[in-house]
């Protein structure tokens, strides 16, 4: 035909395994091609272009093709929690954050939930300076839901609007380390009445299949409400996250590209999308 | 398990003599999953599979053993071979200082790592130095320094310089100080970040490290061949330190770098606290790949 070759077997294999180089989970990648199959059987789908096509189309409405905006809370205070595992990018993702809400005109405060690591506080300190806003930190091993409570404590008196939630990096393996997590979100809960209008799984690009396990036991510590797909200017396509959103539901909101200040933008699924399959 | 996957698809093959081509392909369909599901490289998987096939293939089921459990003893044994047969330990240098650096992408574990190795060479009863040539990152120096101060370790710093320098300053400092080994601590970087990686090959070349260390994350999917070919084309690579093994990432990453690079796991990493650094067990994270 006037599109190109033929669809083909071979054709299919080989966009399978473009998935699953991109860390998309096997799973999801045969679920997808065998899709795909479906709708060549039906004649939507009659040579490789279209194929492709149509593949892109479909993860595309996979990861939800409106793009779901940040939540601010429209009575009170709005408050952000971000968690993942160690590495990841979770305090310069705040950092980031803390200067878009300014330019945004916003008046963001931050939290530093994380009371453990090494410097940890000093980090985000440097962010709050950087963005010129107050953070509210704690003693090193200072219990981190007292710090994040004194923190909403704080936003309020100080008319601060957004709250963004520091936490310290933790395997999910780790059951007194995931119940800390589960605490700090019912002190959010207690302290705002509802729970975080944003509970971010911050999800690095170069990870692979441990991000879904990652996800289903995180979000048994918050309500996620969506992904932050960082370290998206390297060579990793971050396809877990295609998984992620389909088998848990949970949106990516926000793609971190970069170190800077700037370098935080809205996800958009089919420039994604466009970028995986290049 | 792996094994049950496998014993599974021959449940009705039992009791024969030989493994033929459709045995070993029913269970290498097995194996191919579960390596993918381990994170080890697409075409690493194709070609591991080949081999374990053509030594699969025709050989006799012994009398004490299944076949399934032909299959995944060959499946261990080749997995175990290509990640390092021996222990690998550190490359000594015969005038001191020994001098280590640390390299990889952000966030994969260096800066925690270095005081882990800075703890660990200690209780040898070395004396070692921390050099901060990250300049970076926010407070990267005061992490280095509060690491440092926890296992009792000096940490040479001129604050947010020039690293090539910091660098080569800090090993004259260990040298006129008594310090027997250096432990470069470097700024997370991306492979295709030209400049940083041209400035870690600068400091590579100006201090000639006795060991250049990949800090590989354990949970690394596909790219992790991407990432350390290039930082071994640029640096080149000595060992890896595979971080965060106490979570349950398979690992197969490693699996990976090896075939790629040919560079031998030195250490892993099993915690937060400074003192979570162990010896890397070829057979157990066979073991831990095959899930
Ligand atoms: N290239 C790149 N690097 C990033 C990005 N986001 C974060 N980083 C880097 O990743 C490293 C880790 O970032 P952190 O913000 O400390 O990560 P974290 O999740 O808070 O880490 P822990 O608190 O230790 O668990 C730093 O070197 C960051 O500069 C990104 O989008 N792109
Ligand atoms: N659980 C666990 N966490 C680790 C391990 N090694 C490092 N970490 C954690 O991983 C996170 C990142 O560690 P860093 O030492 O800051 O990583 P880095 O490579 O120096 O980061 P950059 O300098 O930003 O590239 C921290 O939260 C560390 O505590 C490990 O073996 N196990
Ligand atoms: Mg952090
Ligand atoms: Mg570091």
């Amino acid at each position: 035909g006037l599109g190109g070759r033929k669809l083909d077997e071979e054709f299919l294999e080989e966009l399978e395994e473009g998935l699953i180089l991109s860390d998309v989970s096997v799973q999801t990648s045969t679920s997808l091609i065998s899709d795909l199959r479906d709708a060549a059987r039906r004649g939507e789908a009659r040579d490789d272009e279209s194929a492709r096509d149509w593949l892109k189309r479909r993860v595309v409405e996979v990861l939800g093709v409106e793009t779901e905006p940040m939540r601010f809370n429209p009575s009170g205070l709005t408050v952000w929690l971000f968690i993942g595992v160690n590495g990841v990018g979770k305090t310069t993702s705040i950092g980031k954050l803390a200067h878009r809400l300014v330019e945004e005109g916003h008046k963001p405060l931050l939290a530093a939930g994380d009371t453990f690591r090494a410097a940890a506080s000093e980090q985000l300190a440097e962010w709050a300076r950087r963005a010129d806003v107050p953070i509210v930190a704690g003693q090193q091993g200072a219990d981190p839901a007292a710090v994040v409570f004194d923190a909403l404590q704080a936003a309020k008196s100080r008319g601060r609007d957004v709250v963004l939630v520091d936490t310290a990096g933790r395997l999910h393996n780790k059951s007194n380390l995931m119940n800390e997590l589960a605490k700090i979100t019912r002190i959010i809960e207690r302290e705002v009445g509802h729970p975080p209008d944003e509970s971010l799984l911050v999800i690095d690009a170069t990870t692979g299949q441990n991000g879904l396990h990652q996800a289903h036991a995180f979000a048994g510590t918050a309500p996620l409400t969506g992904l932050i797909l960082t370290k998206w200017d390297g060579t990793a396509k971050g396809g877990i996250v295609l998984t992620v959103t389909k088998e848990t539901g949970v949106p990516v909101k926000l793609l971190g590209v970069g170190e800077k200040a700037d370098e935080i933008c809205d996800f958009d699924a089919t420039e994604w999308t466009e970028t995986m399959f290049s | 398990s792996l094994q049950e996957k496998i014993s599974g698809a021959f449940a009705k093959l039992r009791g024969k003599g030989r493994l033929t081509e459709a045995d070993v392909d029913l269970a290498l369909r097995e194996v191919r999953l579960a390596l993918l599901e381990a994170d080890v490289n697409f075409k690493i998987v194709k070609e591991f599979i080949a081999r374990v096939r053509e030594k699969a293939v025709g050989r006799d089921v012994l009398e004490s053993l299944s076949p399934d459990q032909m299959v995944v003893g060959i499946v261990r044994d080749e997995l175990q071979e290509l990640l390092g047969g021996q222990t690998h330990r550190l490359n000594w240098s015969s005038r001191p200082p020994t001098v280590i650096m640390l390299a990889g992408l952000q966030g994969t574990g260096k800066t925690t790592t270095a005081g882990k190795l800075a703890g660990l060479l200690k209780r040898e009863g070395k004396k070692p130095l921390l050099v901060a040539c990250d300049v970076y990152r926010p407070q990267a120096i005061l992490q280095l320094q509060t690491v440092g101060k926890q296992v009792g370790a000096t940490v040479y710093e001129e604050g947010k310089t020039n690293p090539v320098h910091i660098a080569q300053r800090g090993v004259s400092y260990a040298r006129e100080h008594g310090h027997d080994v250096v432990i470069i601590d470097t700024a997370g970087r991306l492979h295709v970040d030209e400049a940083m990686m041209t400035e870690a090959k600068s400091i590579a070349e100006a201090i000639r490290p006795d060991e250049t260390l990949l800090a590989l994350d354990a949970m690394t999917g596909q790219d992790a061949v991407q990432a350390a070919s290039a930082f071994n084309q640029a640096l080149p690579l000595t060992g890896v330190i595979l971080t965060k093994m106490d979570g349950d990432a398979r690992g197969g990453a490693i699996l990976s770098v090896r075939s790629i690079t040919g560079v031998p796991v030195k250490y892993i990493g099993v915690g937060e606290k400074l003192d979570a650094i162990e010896q890397f067990h070829p057979d157990r994270m066979a073991g831990r790949i095959l899930g």
